[in-house]
């Protein structure tokens, strides 16, 4: 009937709306809404919060739930990288705390030998969580001290070592090669060990977070994603079409500024919250 | 981009060459998924759309040549408008000491373009500037304006973490008052985050500064209106700086800040070095937004 049509087009206007100010992207939005309106009988449609609830489903099926997991039997290497300013030196800072509360030995690689003063910004954080940190000076060659670093881990019996990289964007070449460098490093360096290659994306981005996610996966691999600064008012909502396209898991999320406020990314709030 | 995109709806309506209100709303549905997908924010672009709609079914669309191309003019023409036409300069009073206070998100350049400006203002306009660290928070966030000063040669006021901003930005002022531009790092926060903002207010209070420069990067989504409109409504924002513009983000929230503020955007950072400041020019920046 014609009144349940109006109704459902504004149902369907008001998820538009939902998603895509929650940066899930118009393509993708619209991507989903007609996939949804393909398989939904509209002579069956109930009422709206039953649709809501079906809706949301969909979503929360779209996004896959993976555990993070640290090997307990092989060093494991988390290897950290992303676009400047998103909260990769931090997230390390909350990763390393929370191994260190689960009973690990960490030890943390200040590799931004570029940016002004992010190697003291890490060992501020290292020394605060009481966690060992190799870094040289400012200007030092990454590579070094990641071999610094891998010798320091192998040598000293660490559970965990995490690799904090200068923050570089994916349409920078040379930068793009040298991360690439810096994964082969640890490739060839350590033969037995359980590697995680991290991306950290900030929840305030666009539709650039996806771009950044597709364009670091298409130079090295991407095991995971940490989604830094779902403290703020943006939802994150590139997560959907990230899920969707490049099946990469979001293992984290930072909640604000302090080594506790990490959490495990669970797909179900994550959903709620966007609506 | 937009004029592909425009001239395969126009070719889809067949061998027409004259635009009529019906294929005028397919181009204004390209235009809205363009500027969707470039991170325009969506009550943003509805206003723009309605506007655009009821000039671009004026006489001059329909009756031109190539409509296409005229079509692309009048959304290219409307964006540089609605972005604020030419170029606003720094707000330097000449009556010592000129205040510019930089806010924003966490991670957003506030403290590489404070550094910047500092360049900018040394270099280009041939003032002299001190820089004033009042982040205390940030671990080595003073250490690394200090770094950056040191680079351009330009005194730094960090009060060492024994104390509040509100006092350091004091102290600052104090001691540079003979200096024609003193420029504020700031902390990043959340706007929702009340005890925060109330520290901005407080160092505003402290400092009256002659800009407010509210420091967004480009790649923000569609969020940065709330946060853009509560810097406003708190402490006045006099001006915008964009960074991160060297990165391939088409840069919508340029458009979508403009419009909830009225404030000029005056400058974009283009990389991560002292000199990668640039004065904005929103021709520029329209075409990249509409791709
Ligand atoms: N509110 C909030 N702020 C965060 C979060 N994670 C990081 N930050 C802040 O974001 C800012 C940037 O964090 P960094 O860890 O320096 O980011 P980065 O990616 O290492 O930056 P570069 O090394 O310069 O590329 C800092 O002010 C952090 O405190 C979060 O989850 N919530
Ligand atoms: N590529 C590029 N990087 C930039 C630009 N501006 C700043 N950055 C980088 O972005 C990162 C964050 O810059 P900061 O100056 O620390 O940001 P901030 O706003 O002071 O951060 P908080 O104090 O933590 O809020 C650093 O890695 C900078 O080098 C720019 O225009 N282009
Ligand atoms: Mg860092
Ligand atoms: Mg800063």
């Amino acid at each position: 009937s014609l009144s349940i049509r109006n109704e459902l087009d504004d149902f369907y206007d008001d998820i538009e709306e939902i998603l895509v100010t929650g940066d899930v992207g118009i393509e993708t939005t619209l991507e989903i809404l007609e996939s949804f309106k393909s398989k939904t009988e509209e002579d069956t449609i109930e009422n709206q919060e039953n649709l809501t609830g079906k809706f949301k489903q969909v979503l929360i099926d779209t996004i896959p739930q993976k555990e993070f997991e640290l090997s307990d039997n092989k060093i494991n290497i988390i290897f950290v990288f992303g676009v400047n300013g998103v909260g990769k030196t931090t997230s390390i800072g909350k990763l390393a705390n929370l191994f260190k509360e689960q009973g690990k030995r960490v030890l943390i690689a200040a590799c931004d030998t570029f940016r002004a003063a992010a190697s003291k910004q890490l060992a501020k954080w290292a020394y605060s969580i009481d966690v060992q940190i190799v870094k040289h000076t400012e200007g030092a060659s990454p590579g070094a001290v990641l071999y610094d670093a891998i010798d320091a881990a192998i040598a000293r019996k660490m559970d965990v070592l995490i690799v904090d990289t200068a923050g570089r964007f994916h349409n920078r070449n040379n930068l793009m090669q040298e991360l690439d460098k810096l994964n082969k490093i640890l490739d060839k360096k350590i033969q037995d060990c359980k590697k995680q290659n991290l991306i950290v994306l900030d929840a305030n981005t666009g539709h650039n977070a996806f771009v950044q996610a597709k364009e670091f996966k298409e130079v090295i691999p991407v095991d995971g994603i940490i989604l830094a600064k779902l403290d703020s008012t943006a939802k994150g909502g590139i997560v959907l079409p990230i899920s969707h396209k490049l099946n990469i898991p979001v293992f984290f999320a930072g909640i604000g500024e302090k080594a506790e406020d990490l959490i495990k990314f669970d797909r179900i709030d994550f959903i709620n919250m966007l609506f | 981009g937009l004029e592909e995109r425009f001239t395969k709806v126009l070719n889809k309506l067949g061998k027409k060459k004259k635009l009529n209100e019906r294929n005028i709303s397919d181009g204004i549905r390209e235009i809205k998924l363009a500027l969707l997908e470039a991170d325009v924010n969506y009550k943003v672009v509805r206003d723009f759309v309605a506007e655009l709609k009821d000039d671009a079914t004026g006489e001059l669309v329909i009756k031109n040549v190539n409509p296409t191309q005229m079509f692309v003019k009048v959304v290219h023409d409307k964006l540089v408008d609605f972005m604020g036409g030419t170029n606003e300069d720094l707000k330097i009073t000449g009556k010592n000491a000129s205040v510019i206070m930089l806010v924003g998100l966490q991670g957003s350049g506030k403290t590489t373009t404070a550094a910047k400006l500092a360049q900018f203002a040394k270099k280009k306009k041939e003032k002299s500037v001190a820089l004033v660290g009042a982040d205390i928070y940030r671990p080595a966030a003073q250490d690394q304006l200090e770094v950056l000063s040191k680079q351009i040669n330009v005194p730094f006021y960090g009060g060492g973490l024994k104390e509040k901003p509100e006092k350091i930005v004091k102290g600052a002022l104090k001691q540079y008052r003979d200096q024609d531009v003193i420029i504020i790092d700031t902390a990043g926060r959340l706007q929702i985050d009340d005890e925060m903002m109330k520290e901005l207010e407080q160092i505003k209070k402290q400092t009256k500064p002659d800009e407010i420069l509210f420091v967004s990067d480009a790649m923000a989504g569609q969020s940065v209106v709330d946060v853009v409109s509560e810097f406003d409504n708190r402490l006045g924002i006099s001006g915008v700086i964009l960074t991160k513009f060297d990165s391939d983000a088409r840069g919508g929230a340029a458009l979508s800040i403009k419009r909830v503020t009225g404030a000029p955007i005056k400058f974009i950072g283009v990389g991560e070095k002292i000199d990668d400041l640039e004065p904005f020019h929103p021709e520029r920046i329209a075409g990249r937004i509409l791709g």
